[in-house]
């Protein structure tokens, strides 16, 4: 792993054991192939790199006793800061229902996502309505009222009822009603391509009509150098307010969440960590660095 | 003494970046720069352009004897099983598959072996209705490789053409999962002997590098014999196939280029790698 290969690297440092500038830049190289083999997009390892050498230049690293080690330590720390989460709870307060909303690209994950947020916020106690507004894919709706059946989480029945903007609102009407005592809408919206003009018109559509306190983006952990596309596009069009990254429970390096939050940052709330309702996880910065370091 | 011609740092950092971005990879890009560096050493210059042009070739070369569409030969039915990780296509690009060789008068039957996911079954039912196929199914829940047995039996009874059994995606770090493809797989040579003629690994073209441990794991276990590359209508150029094709001999046979049915191309080694940067 990085740290390893870094303390090796280190380790050729004859004598006094200071840093010179050469023992920087080479050990730079490390981290940046170590970066670039996690799907990391190449701009912003150049970026992330760029700071690290700021700081390795400076006093804490060449005053320092263990240099090789304030290294490390910088690297890790400098990752993790910008993994971090400030604000990575989703904001769900204000006169229900409170609306969440998932995007993405195609086969991303937004389906299970959604029923595993209704699972995962039951759990707190809230009353989750599933809307199913993917009207292409074949039995799509048919895929959330299955999974909400098995949580026992009502869906709306979509069918028949329009275009998604109009699912939406009339699903939001319909939660509104008193009688059913629902407090957060999560919309399933059918996967699309960030470059797709009009159905990228159609979510923005849908946000304006029915305001959602939170707009997500599901991306797949093993996604690579095209993120910076995509969560671009996506995030310039509906100004998500945050980011859950699936299928983390692979081996994908997932750099791709270093991508989407440089670029956009904007916070990653959830990750997702297998095919079962259950398995959604807040989000952990410092185990995301360590993973994309390697 | 003649000092040797070396590519410009410039142009090798900018070349570099493009290589990345594709996906190819960062040790991929280096070693096709090294061939790229030993190009120049033989001549007197070399632009960003001609550079560019050199690249292309040597990546084309890599590629080549990969293009391979899918035939349908003298042995019937013709069994394909479609594998990968989850929701890079498998279904879709079935239905695509279905769609083009029923069109020819053949006779196809749709497997619905992913008895896991919610609505799998159904959506392969679309597919099929869309593509006129004949479908197969049982309940959700039931044993994958008991379902391809009864079907191909049937398939055989009905005198396909074609058999192509969905499975349900499944990363390839789930070795009991992976085990469960090796049942299936053995559980359709039993049947129906030679059966699958083929097993076509579904990549995503917007994946990275995690592309590589897909391959060789798919590989390892079940012996692929073609690769689809779907997605390729995003802005993602799928460059990991480079990447794969240095660890794999195995023949990129259909691209997939968009959510409807007749979005299925051959892949071709020339479009591809002029596509790429
Ligand atoms: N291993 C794993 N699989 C996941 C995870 N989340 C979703 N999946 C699987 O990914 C596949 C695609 O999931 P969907 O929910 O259909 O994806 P989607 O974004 O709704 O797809 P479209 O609606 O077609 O855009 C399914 O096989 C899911 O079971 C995860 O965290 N880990
Ligand atoms: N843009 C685009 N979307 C595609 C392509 N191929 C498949 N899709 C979409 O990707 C999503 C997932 O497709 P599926 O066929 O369900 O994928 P899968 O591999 O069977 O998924 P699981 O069975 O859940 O593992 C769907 O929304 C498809 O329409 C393609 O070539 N281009
Ligand atoms: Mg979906
Ligand atoms: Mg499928």
């Amino acid at each position: 792993n990085l740290t390893e290969k870094l303390s090796s690297t280190f380790k050729k440092l004859k004598g006094h054991g200071r840093l010179s500038e050469r023992n920087i830049e080479e050990t730079l190289r490390e981290v940046r192939m170590s970066m670039l083999e996690a799907d990391v997009h190449f701009r912003v390892v150049k970026e992330f790199l760029e700071k690290v050498r700021q700081r390795a230049l400076g006093r804490e690293v060449q005053e320092s006793l263990t240099p090789a080690q304030q290294f490390i330590k910088i690297v890790n720390e400098e990752l993790t800061r910008l993994m971090g989460g400030e604000n990575s709870e989703m904001d769900l307060s204000g006169s229900p229902p409170a609306i969440v909303m998932l995007v993405g690209l195609q086969g991303s994950g937004k389906t299970t996502t959604a029923a595993k947020l209704a699972k995962y916020l039951g759990q707190k106690g809230r009353k989750s309505y599933l809307v199913p507004a993917d009207t292409r894919r074949p039995a799509a709706i048919e895929q959330l009222k299955v999974l909400g059946e098995q949580l026992g989480v009502e869906v709306y029945d979509s069918r028949g009822k329009g275009d998604p903007v109009k699912i939406c609102r009339k699903a939001r009407e319909e939660a509104e009603a008193e009688a059913k005592g629902i407090d957060t809408l999560i919309i399933d919206t059918g996967g699309r391509l960030h470059i797709d003009e009009e159905l990228m018109g159609e979510l923005e559509r849908i946000k304006e009509k029915i305001e959602p306190r939170e707009i997500l983006l599901v991306a797949d952990a093993m996604t690579g150098q095209d993120a910076i596309n995509v969560a671009g596009r996506f995030n310039e069009a509906l100004d998500i307010d945050g980011v859950i990254l699936t299928k983390m429970e692979g081996d994908a390096r997932g750099g791709a969440a270093l991508t989407i939050r440089a670029l956009t940052g904007k916070p990653i709330k959830f990750v997702g960590t297998g095919e079962k309702l259950g398995a959604l996880e807040p989000f952990c910065p410092e185990r995301m660095a360590s993973r994309i370091l390697g | 003494i003649k000092r040797r011609k070396e590519i410009d740092q410039g142009v090798r950092e900018e070349l570099e970046e493009l290589l990345i971005a594709a996906d190819i990879g960062v040790k991929t890009s280096g070693r096709l720069l090294e061939t790229a560096q030993e190009m120049v050493s033989k001549q007197e210059s070399a632009g960003l352009g001609l550079l560019k042009e050199y690249l292309k070739e040597a990546i084309k070369e890599v590629l080549v004897g990969k293009g391979k569409g899918l035939e349908i030969g003298v042995e019937k039915p013709l069994v394909i099983m479609m594998v990968g990780v989850n929701g890079v296509g498998k279904t879709t690009t079935i239905g695509k598959i279905a769609s083009q060789f029923s069109a020819k008068g053949l006779k196809v039957m749709l497997v619905a072996a992913d008895t896991f996911r919610a609505a799998a079954i159904d959506q392969l039912r679309v597919w099929a209705e869309r593509a006129g196929a004949e479908f197969i199914s049982q309940q959700p829940g039931s044993d994958p490789a008991a379902v391809v047995f009864d079907a191909l039996e049937a398939a055989r009874a009905r005198g396909m053409d074609m058999v192509v059994v969905d499975t349900a995606g499944r990363l390839h770090t789930k070795t009991n999962l992976m085990d469960e493809l090796k049942k299936i797989k053995r559980v359709m040579g039993k049947k129906l002997p030679g059966a699958p003629q083929e097993i076509l690994l579904v990549l995503d073209a917007t994946t990275g590098q995690n592309a590589v441990p897909q391959a060789k794991l798919f590989d390892e276990t079940l012996g692929i014999t073609g690769i689809i590359l779907t997605k390729l209508d995003g802005t993602a150029k799928g460059g990991v196939i480079v990447a794969i094709a240095n660890e794999l001999t195995v023949p990129i046979r259909l691209i997939g280029i968009g959510e409807r049915i007749e979005d299925l191309r051959e892949f071709d080694p020339e479009q591809f790698v002029e596509a790429l940067f």
